[in-house]
C-alpha cells in the first residue's frame, strides 16, 4: 500500500543519506 | 569499514552509484517509475545491481518493506529479473557480449502478490 511504499522511500532516503556519508569520510 | 549496522555492504564503491538510482527510482515514494528511472535501471552495471540488492533490495534490515517496493518499480520497468537479487544476477551479471546467457528469460509478466 501507500504507506509501505513511503517507508520503502524512506529508507532509500536513509541509504541516500548513509551511502552520502560514506562518500563523505 | 561499515559504517551503518544498517547497510553493512555499504562499501565505497556502492556510496558512489547508489545515490543516483535511489535517489531517481527508489526515494520517489511511488511504485510508478519514470522513464528517465526506468532507462538508468536498464543501464545500470553490475556494480549498481550488487550494490542496491545487497544495501538496500535484498537487505535484511529493510527488505520486507524495500522489496516488495523494488519489485513493483523494477517490474515495471520490465527489469525485475534484473533486480531479482537472487543469486543469479547478483554481481556476476553479464549483460553485453557473452554467447551463454542462462538468465535470458522473458519476464514480462509477474505474479503479484
Amino acid at each position: 500500500g501507500g504507506r509501505a511504499n513511503s517507508v520503502a522511500a524512506s529508507m532509500a532516503m536513509f541509504g541516500l543519506l548513509a551511502s552520502l556519508v560514506f562518500v563523505m569520510f | 569499514e561499515p559504517q551503518s549496522t544498517m547497510f553493512p555492504e555499504m562499501t565505497p564503491e556502492c556510496a558512489t552509484v547508489m545515490p543516483d538510482l535511489l535517489e531517481k527510482c527508489f526515494a520517489t515514494g511511488s511504485v510508478t517509475p519514470t522513464e528517465d528511472c526506468c532507462t538508468d535501471l536498464k543501464s545500470a552495471t553490475s556494480t549498481q545491481v550488487t550494490c542496491l540488492c545487497d544495501n538496500y533490495i535484498a537487505n535484511p534490515a529493510v527488505s520486507n518493506i524495500t522489496g516488495p517496493y523494488s519489485k513493483a518499480i523494477t517490474t515495471k520497468c520490465g527489469v525485475f529479473d534484473k533486480y531479482s537479487c537472487d543469486g543469479t544476477s547478483k554481481g556476476g551479471e553479464e549483460k553485453k557480449g557473452g554467447s551463454s546467457s542462462s538468465n535470458g528469460k522473458d519476464n514480462g509478466k509477474s505474479e503479484g502478490n
